[in-house]
């Protein structure tokens, strides 16, 4: 293990951490440094699997994961710079490396200062770092080694995958959640979820499969009407990574993706036709303002409906 | 903005300190602000790949593979995933089920030969995050090629 790449302490943890930790950089190719953190099993570190850890984006950092997703401690809100206890942490049963990738992200960088890349140069520097990382940790080379991530990893992880396959590294298999892994399919079946959900309504709905449901060969007007249908759902305050949970961050430079919703709804269920109806109505579909009760509203006015 | 609806203010803030950065043995010379993403790097970013089929294709036969999605993602909806499992064509080996978490059914799962398919049930695009419990649950079984 390499001492100097030793984390001691933490800011913002009290007491000594749950398990040993190392941060330091990895070798890619040329002058590319890739920062890891790598954190051991707190169970059995030395016949625990090993998981490298990938965020997506691309150009998103891995130590998203660390903090806020499967590492042993978690940021907490509201600006007060702690850390608190992970109980769920994945670091309960692997040993996990969340590597930045490629550089450019969080603290990995070129020499160089050349940060132009693609799928293929991001796996084979990857893969150069995972090689780095088993010759300083050659203590972890006999266990079982996973590669897991979520999103833009659905491409990181098979392209870096095949590669490892060729190595001596004790590669098992993988793990990809909400994966980006075809962009035909996520694009045509995310208008599907979004019907299904409520997200579009029915006149949208008919005007997408007119449009675009007929025809194998993509028109002008279908792929104008996925653009408007995509800036609709990730653009008007619903979290499009969560639509149940709250929309924490900012969704939108403009007004303009409230205005189109408008548009999109149907005619009777409009904004301006309920709001002429019921004076005092402003629409649930406000990004992130929860101002009425709907279901209070409901009583009052039976048969509305949003 | 580069991930609507997402708020990483607070893991900047804390990245950002220096004693922070000294405890994770930053060099000095990284003086550019910590960031969740780099829009200017996605910027040029090339993009080689619109399926990984044949990469699975290559794969699968010696490695096994879990596709999971918070039911609740849409931007890499549990559709489009479960849709991709079944354009691969590996052989089916059972049929799709609830899956549970303590006494609650925490998503469906349908297992094919060297890949299962799940989705994890009101999860986000983060589903460590969203649902850390049975998230664990389901790494761990991965891990140890149970069910």
């Amino acid at each position: 293990r390499p001492a100097e790449d030793e984390v001691k302490n933490l800011p913002g943890v009290a007491g000594p951490l749950s398990s040993k930790q190392y941060s330091g950089y990895l070798k890619g190719s040329g002058t590319i440094r890739l920062h890891y953190w790598f954190v051991e099993s707190q169970t059995d570190p030395k016949n625990d699997p090993v998981i490298l850890w990938l965020n997506g984006g691309p150009s998103c950092s891995s130590l998203e994961g660390y903090l806020s997703e499967l590492g042993p401690y978690w940021v907490n809100s509201y600006g007060n710079k702690t850390l608190s206890v992970n109980d769920d942490s994945w670091t309960k049963v692997a040993n996990v490396i969340f590597l930045e990738s490629p550089a450019g992200v969080g603290f990995s960088y070129n020499e160089n200062k050349n940060y132009t890349t693609d799928d293929d140069q991001t796996a084979e520097n990857n893969l150069l770092a995972l090689e780095d990382f088993f010759q300083k940790f050659p203590n972890m080379a006999s266990n079982e080694f996973f590669i897991a991530g979520e999103s833009y990893a659905g491409i990181y992880i098979p392209t870096l995958a095949v590669k490892v396959m060729k190595t001596q590294i004790n590669f098992k298999g993988f793990a990809i959640g909400n994966g980006f892994v075809d962009a035909k399919v996520l694009s045509e079946t995310k208008v599907e979820y979004a019907y299904y959900h409520a997200l579009i309504g029915e006149s949208l709905w008919k005007r997408y499969q007119t449009t675009c449901g007929s025809s194998s060969k993509p028109s002008t007007e279908c792929a104008q009407l996925k653009r408007e249908i995509n800036e609709l759902i990730e653009h008007s305050g619903i979290n499009p990574y969560d639509i149940t949970g709250d929309c924490n961050g900012s969704y939108s430079n403009s007004d303009l993706a409230s205005i189109s919703i408008l548009d999109f709804m149907d005619p009777e269920a409009s904004v301006g036709t309920v709001s002429k109806k019921f004076p005092g109505y402003r629409s649930p579909f406000l990004p992130c303002v929860n101002n009425i009760d709907i279901e209070e509203y409901s009583k009052k006015f039976p048969g509305y409906r949003s | 903005p580069f991930l609507p609806c997402v708020n990483n203010v607070d893991i900047e803030e804390y990245l950002n300190q220096p004693d922070v950065k000294t405890a994770l043995h930053i060099p000095d010379f990284i003086t550019q602000k910590w960031t969740l993403c780099n829009p200017e790097l996605a910027a040029i970013y090339t993009n080689l790949y619109n399926t990984t089929i044949p990469l699975f294709q290559t794969l699968l036969p010696n490695y096994r593979a879990l596709l999971y999605n918070g039911d609740a993602d849409i931007v890499c909806n549990f559709l489009g995933d479960q849709k991709f499992v079944e354009e691969l064509g590996q052989p089916v080996l059972g049929n799709r089920r609830a899956w549970r978490y303590r006494t609650q059914v925490a998503g469906f799962v349908k297992e094919y030969k060297q890949i299962t398919f799940m989705t994890v049930k009101d999860s986000g695009h983060m589903v460590p995050q969203v649902t850390p419990g049975p998230a664990l649950q389901m790494i761990t079984n991965f891990l140890n090629n149970k069910p």
